[in-house]
């Protein structure tokens, strides 16, 4: 465990709360993706099966519970208890485009030809673009919330700082897993474009909207 | 490359 890797985790756990916090504290999911969020339920489910097959510590299986029950928790408000907020003409993004290259890419290329192995790589790839629904939404209404582009900040600053965590883990533990660092690339450079709105308009105290 | 090994990232 080194400093990138926690504060990596702990911006995940941040953006996951922070997107919880807001649709409860504001009773609504306006601006919010059910599609991205079902999207990373999916993630967290078919990678964290190896909470039955394997120990790595209280940390870890303490992380993957959290992740998942936060996911679920979000799911629910969205499609059920906050559901009349829903925006679903702007959640227009076609998440089989996603899902179907992906669990097509992940029986392709990974470590090992297993059931186990095959979902945890198919959760990599899915969590590289599952927040596309949700940019394309901002990009279709041409706007989001501040609280919603802080959440977006965290998520995505949490793979930036894995990636960090990637090169420390290389050169000292000679440790490196490509599918896990390529996807990590992808899925950072999928927010380029949001990081740099972020910085120029919301950090200035600016409301993130896109020019028509 | 960490095959065969259990994976201890989130």
């Amino acid at each position: 465990m080194n400093i990138f890797r926690l504060t990596g985790d702990l911006s995940h756990l941040a953006a996951i709360i922070i997107l919880l916090l807001k649709i409860w504290k504001s009773r609504s999911c306006a601006g919010i993706s059910g599609k991205s969020q079902i999207l990373f339920a999916l993630v967290f489910t078919t990678r964290y099966l190896d909470l039955f097959t394997s120990f790595i510590s209280l940390y870890n299986t303490c992380m993957k519970l959290i992740y998942i029950g936060c996911a679920y928790a979000t799911v629910y408000l969205i499609y059920a208890k906050f559901r009349a907020t829903y925006d679903g003409n702007h959640d227009s993004f076609r998440v089989e485009f996603l899902v179907v290259p992906v669990g097509g890419l992940s029986v392709l290329i990974n470590h090992d030809f297993s059931p186990l192995e095959i979902l945890w790589t198919f959760s990599i790839y899915l969590e590289s673009v599952a927040i596309l629904p949700q940019l394309f939404m901002i990009s279709k209404t041409g706007e989001a919330e501040t609280i919603t582009t802080h959440y977006l900040f965290c998520l995505g600053l949490y793979r930036a700082l894995y990636l960090f965590n990637w090169i420390w883990r290389f050169y000292f533990e000679g440790f490196f897993d490509m599918i896990a660092i390529v996807a990590g690339v992808v899925q950072t450079v999928l927010y380029c474009d949001f990081f740099y709105l972020y910085v120029t308009k919301v950090l200035k105290g600016k409301k993130l909207s896109l020019p028509a | 490359d960490n095959n065969g090994k259990p994976k201890d990232e989130l």
